[in-house]
């Protein structure tokens, strides 16, 4: 692989990170501000006696709301936009949920086991409406173990683009490039661990978070269509059309 | 088919 120098490395940093904080829906400081805010028990009972439909359509909402801003991320990330079209697409099909999986850990409350949905902190019994408990478990499962890690948001600006620049992605046309966009992101991460002096095991424990991150979203892909199956309807008429183009 | 996504990829960064 090419060399890069330590300015090129910090460059990219910064531009990434640049990218990402315009990008990231909620500032750290404002998701500190309504940390305080929990539902209450009546409001947890209001989502929990939503019908399935409409809690599957408030959360696909709130997702593609969501990717909205994945999509603003991954056309600042640079290079992205000189990939063939097929392939931005390629990548933001299959790697939006998973971004969003690890940006969630910087609207989760650890100690509360509660993340930002709608307006306040909600725990798993929010979403129980969805019928999907043993899938929401895992992904609060996951956000925590995101959040042990302690990212900066300069590390988790890196992560989130190196998951989204994943060159292993099935109908890439042009992987090459990918590859190429990726192995520079790769060693962006690995320079600014170094430089913020983390642990070495770090890289490898994020490695790991990738297939779980896979894993969540195929599981998030199952739920869907056993959803659609029952309510083939809702999703056609009601689910916003840009969570259907990627998930569909 | 991705007509909203290609929308979205179009449009210039705000």
């Amino acid at each position: 692989s090419p060399t890069v120098s330590m300015a090129e490395l910090d460059h990219q940093v910064q531009l990434i990170s640049k990218s990402h904080l315009e990008t990231c829906q909620y500032l750290r400081e404002e998701l500190q501000q309504m940390s305080w805010q929990n539902f209450l028990q009546d409001e947890v009972e209001s989502y929990q006696s939503k019908p399935r439909e409409v809690m599957w359509q408030l959360c696909a909402v709130k997702i593609t709301e969501a990717i909205q801003y994945v999509v603003e991320f991954a056309k600042r990330i640079d290079g992205f936009m000189d990939l063939c079209q097929n392939d931005q697409i390629v990548l933001l099909k299959a790697g939006s949920l998973e971004v969003i999986f690890v940006r969630m850990c910087r609207m989760f409350d650890s100690q509360n086991n509660t993340v930002f949905f709608d307006g306040k902190f909600a725990g798993p019994d929010v979403f129980r409406a969805l019928g999907c408990d043993d899938l929401i478990s895992s992904v609060f499962d996951f956000a925590k173990s995101m959040c042990s890690l302690h990212l900066s948001e300069d590390e988790l600006a890196l992560f989130s683009a190196f998951v989204l620049l994943s060159a292993d992605r099935s109908w890439l046309q042009e992987k090459l490039q990918v590859e190429k966009l990726q192995q520079k992101t790769q060693l962006a991460l690995q320079h600014v661990l170094q430089k913020n002096q983390r642990e070495d095991g770090l890289l490898h424990k994020l490695r790991c978070k990738v297939s779980a991150l896979r894993s969540l979203c195929s599981r998030h892909t199952e739920k869907l269509s056993a959803f659609r199956a029952v309510y083939p309807d809702i999703v056609g008429t009601h689910f916003p059309p840009l969570y259907k183009e990627l998930f569909g | 088919k991705h007509k909203i996504l290609h929308q979205l990829l179009q449009n210039s960064t705000s």
